[in-house]
């Protein structure tokens, strides 16, 4: 975390995932964007666990901006 | 170590999922 690009991506997705703006992400908001993405309803839950850090099956938006940073970080993108 | 192989695994699905927002966002603008 810390460079403000990422933030704002993570921001902009995290808003993706949670359009009513609850502030928070649950498995079945993960689950919807299934209709939107390339991606298996299994691939969503692997996702939704692997950004889960603490397991209380909701994403804070902490959660997921420390999932995507360390993405970025991984994939040496930006 | 199974651990391991979890955590790449998560890694994964984790890169398969960002990569397919980014593009979403920047091919559908």
């Amino acid at each position: 975390a810390g460079q403000p690009a990422v933030l704002e991506k993570a921001q902009e997705f995290f808003q993706t995932c949670d359009p009513e703006g609850k502030g928070f992400i649950a498995r079945t908001d993960m689950q919807r964007l299934h209709e939107e993405l390339p991606l298996s309803l299994q691939d969503l839950e692997d996702v939704f666990d692997a950004l889960d850090a603490d397991g209380n099956g909701f994403l804070t938006p902490e959660e997921f901006a420390a999932g995507f940073s360390h993405f970025f970080s991984s994939q040496g993108a930006l | 170590d199974p651990n391991m192989k979890a955590g790449a695994t998560s890694e994964g699905v984790l890169a398969n999922f960002f990569n397919s927002l980014l593009s979403k966002k920047t091919g559908s603008p």
